[in-house]
């Protein structure tokens, strides 16, 4: 059974779509199989791999619709498999009671696959039908955040959602890492932040911070991950450590 | 009537809620009366002027449902009139039919504001139901643009929905400023995409660049405005800039 990993966080701009693509992309470095789901209407992970996503007939949304099998969506992309996105996923959004399945769909329509080690879900940024269905499939979820005043406050709002899906679907789903994203240790900032959230989070947080680095901005404008762009920088050098200890933690 | 001007990019962590707070707070600074209006349910604008959003009774979302009167609802603070928010707002993008107004109620709540020149309305990152009231009573829309990859991408979507509101709703409408947010000059990236931008909005670029600058993220965490944490900070006269520029275009 793939370990089923979610990347959430309400809070915009955090990192969730670059480490979702970099973490799948840094794990199959590692020799895992690993299938990459973009679970964000915006698409913004599809559009990350140079992909043009508004040009897609086959997509996450007619999947989760049953009107297509995941196997025909997927894209390979740089050793891994991409189930892409576009902007016809805000209609799941929409339409949520038309989804018999509701919470569920997208863990029905994943749970048939079996030749993967992980499945990673790039989340939108916002708690609503989406990312519930993500944690409703998820048995682990990784947070990123960036260390500023406003992840902390955050923090709060996401937890309790994450509580009431543990609660009502999904007894095996934990927080298991947050991720410091962006960090850039002569900002004060960055580094009071970072205390409180371990104070706060303890273990849970993972030893390896992903410093801010330009390259991981400019990769997507490639279509390249981090590894494939620039494999000898900070970014790549950050992103394989964390997958290291992604992989140690099992 | 005053000047109503939202602040909308669905593209999370651009600086709708940093633009909104400081350009609110550059113009109370250059002598205008004004009211802001927080609209995102997760609050990071009330958060960011030091009040605890979760512990309010009277926020914008009672007054959308015309149980509290605006002036009610008005919190005072550092010279402008705020309309608070808090995760109640979420209720209005759940309950959409229910509000009788549909997209039109909260042109009609602000209606009858009379004594301020100028209203900001925070948006959230979406282009939903939100976002799509405070396009409706809108006459300026100004885009805060982080100068990366992503940033490009998310345009053409909200130039879509604007359009749409455009035509259907709000024939002032008109997208009057796009604002580059996070700028360091330094970075190639920043420039390359700055360049695109200018090249394809023209006039509608500020010339003002709201610059990267850390007392800009820490202000927040004490409850304050740039000009009241760094008054003589690069981003204090930058935001301050951008206010001259605004009050120019009129
Ligand atoms: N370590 C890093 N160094 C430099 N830039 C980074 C880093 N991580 C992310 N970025 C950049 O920050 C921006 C926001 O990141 P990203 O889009 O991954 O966040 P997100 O949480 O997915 O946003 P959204 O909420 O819109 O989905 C992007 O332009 C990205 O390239
Ligand atoms: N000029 C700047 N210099 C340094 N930091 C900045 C600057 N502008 C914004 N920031 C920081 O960047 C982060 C994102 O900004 P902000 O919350 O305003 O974006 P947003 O578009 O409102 O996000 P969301 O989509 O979540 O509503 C915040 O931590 C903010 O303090
Ligand atoms: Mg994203
Ligand atoms: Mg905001």
């Amino acid at each position: 059974q793939p370990d089923i990993i979610a990347l959430c966080n309400q809070k915009g701009g955090v990192g969730k779509t670059t480490c979702a693509l970099n973490i799948a992309a840094g794990l199959t470095l590692l020799g895992k199989k690993v299938l990459l789901v973009d679970f964000d209407p915006q698409a913004h992970l599809t559009y990350s791999l140079g992909i043009a996503a508004h040009d897609l007939k086959k997509t996450v949304y007619p999947v989760m619709k049953a009107s297509l099998s995941l196997a025909d969506a997927l894209l390979e992309h740089s050793g891994m498999s991409v189930l892409p996105a576009n902007m016809t996923l805000t209609e799941m959004e929409n339409e949520q009671t038309m989804f018999s399945d509701h919470e569920f769909t997208l863990k029905n329509k994943l749970a048939g696959v079996r030749d993967k080690d992980y499945i990673i879900i790039d989340c939108p940024p916002s708690t609503g039908f989406l990312t519930v269905n993500a944690l409703a499939c998820s048995r682990d979820i990784f947070i990123p955040l960036q260390m500023e005043f406003l992840a902390l406050k955050g923090m709060g709002r996401l937890m309790s959602r994450i509580e009431e899906v543990q609660k009502s679907f999904n007894k095996n789903l934990k927080i298991s890492g947050i991720i410091a994203t962006r960090f850039d240790s002569r900002k004060k900032l960055n580094n009071a932040i970072m205390e409180s959230i371990s104070e706060r989070f303890g273990d849970k947080v993972f030893a390896t911070v992903i410093r801010e680095n330009i390259v991981v901005a400019e990769a997507p404008s490639f279509g390249q991950t981090i590894f494939e762009y620039a494999p000898k920088s900070h970014g790549a050098e950050d992103f394989l450590n964390l997958c290291e200890e992604i992989v140690k933690r099992k």
